[in-house]
């Protein structure tokens, strides 16, 4: 399950306010998992007691992009934390998808990059496997060419145009054996953007899992 | 991925919920977990202007009811956020249901602010009914303060640590902070709408 509960002292819409925390979910909490696992319990709560002040925000005051950049960062900030968290989890994986049809289907492929088991395995085995990666953006269920896609993990290329190329395993194991490892898939379809995260899949999370209630 | 990251005007800085003009919170240990702390609040000393998210599972814990009609009937205004961990209060049937609503309106009469002006959370164990005599001394045991960590703590069930961040922007010459408090390592593909 995962809770959060952000505070505010700026003075808000009610109605603002909501728009804005269901905004700032979808991209954020929302693009994290670790299991795959949908809690009966999760909830995000925002409080904003208005002492700071300033004039009413919404969506119309010249300012609310900076507010909503601010919640939005504290919200991705938390996301990251949980993710990074993952029961057993070595590594923060962090996929970054460009080239989306829209920001909605660029943040479904990041998930489900970020979701295969087989990647989260890769990614403890600091295996640059990029088979397991585009096999999860196929399945996502979004518009893509498969002959158009690029896929990097970390600075290193290992497709292009859905062609691989030749890399040196050797620096991408070395490379992966960062606390955090970026995965980025650009699709060519559109100008959509999006990211999503998650963790390693370890022996440690079945040894957790295996005994919760006992 | 530019769009996203364009025009920063917030900056991060060290603190977390009790940093935040108005607010406060408290942790206790009550017995839902053997020794670390498992229960918390946060208080607002104004009615704050509040809104939520929950999970789309079909199968949801007594406690997001009770929260969505606090924030339904309160008009959006919330003062108290009651949050027990060890126990999610889930699949619980009415009694689990009678308990939640128990648990808000203990954590309204020790604040003394309505019970619509509460919410409530749990997060842990599927299934098994809310041990109310340990919430209960619990709720009392709660002491407000600036400091945030027990809080924090309260919330965790198979977290390494705690998760708290703060950031600052400026609206209306006014600094404005934004901060906020997480818990989450397991059962995690959250789906909040």
């Amino acid at each position: 399950t995962m809770l959060g509960f952000i505070t505010t002292d700026a003075n808000v819409e009610p109605a603002a306010l909501k728009r804005a925390l269901a905004k700032a979910t979808d991209e954020t909490f929302n693009r994290i998992t670790v299991d795959g696992d949908t809690s009966t319990n999760d909830m995000v709560l925002v409080l904003a007691s208005g002492l700071a002040d300033n004039q009413p925000l919404d969506e119309t005051h010249p300012e609310w992009a900076n507010f909503y950049g601010a919640l939005s960062a504290c919200a991705e900030s938390l996301a990251k934390k949980i993710a990074k968290d993952g029961e057993g989890a070595t590594k923060l994986i962090e996929v970054q998808v460009t080239g989306a049809v829209s920001d909605e289907e660029a943040g479904k492929v990041a998930k489900a990059i970020v979701g295969s088991d087989l990647v989260k395995t890769a990614v403890y085995g600091k295996d640059g496997n990029w088979g397991r990666i585009i096999c999860a953006i196929g399945y996502s269920g979004c518009t893509l060419d498969p002959d158009t896609i690029d896929i990097a993990i970390g600075p290193y290329e290992t497709l292009v145009q859905s062609e691989p190329v030749v890399v040196d395993d050797t620096a991408i194991s070395k490379y992966m054996e960062a606390e955090t490892i970026v995965i980025k898939a650009d699709l060519h379809q559109g100008q959509g953007v999006g990211k999503a995260w998650g963790c390693d899949l370890t022996y440690d999370y079945v040894r957790i899992n295996a005994g919760y209630r006992t | 991925l530019t769009k996203q990251t364009t025009g920063q005007a917030w900056k991060q800085i060290k603190g977390s919920i009790t940093d935040v003009k108005g607010f406060t919170t408290a942790g206790a240990h009550c017995g839902l977990k053997r020794k670390r702390l498992d229960i918390g609040a946060i208080f607002c000393d104004v009615p704050a202007n509040a809104a939520g998210v929950f999970t789309l599972n079909q199968i949801q814990a007594a406690p997001l009811k009770v929260t969505k009609e606090s924030l339904a009937h309160s008009s959006g205004k919330l003062q108290a956020v009651l949050v027990n961990s060890g126990n999610a209060n889930a699949c619980t049937g009415a009694s689990g249901l009678v308990d939640a609503y128990e648990m808000r309106a203990l954590a309204a009469a020790k604040f003394a602010v309505p019970e619509e002006a509460v919410a409530v959370t749990s997060t842990g164990v599927i299934g098994e009914k809310m041990p109310m005599e340990k919430v209960r001394s619990g709720i009392e045991d709660l002491v407000l303060s600036k400091e945030s960590t027990p809080f924090a703590e309260a919330i965790l069930t198979t977290d390494t640590g705690t998760k708290e961040v703060c950031v600052e922007v400026v609206i209306d010459q006014k600094t404005v902070r934004i901060a906020g408090v997480a818990k989450g390592s397991g059962m995690i593909h959250p789906n909040m709408a």
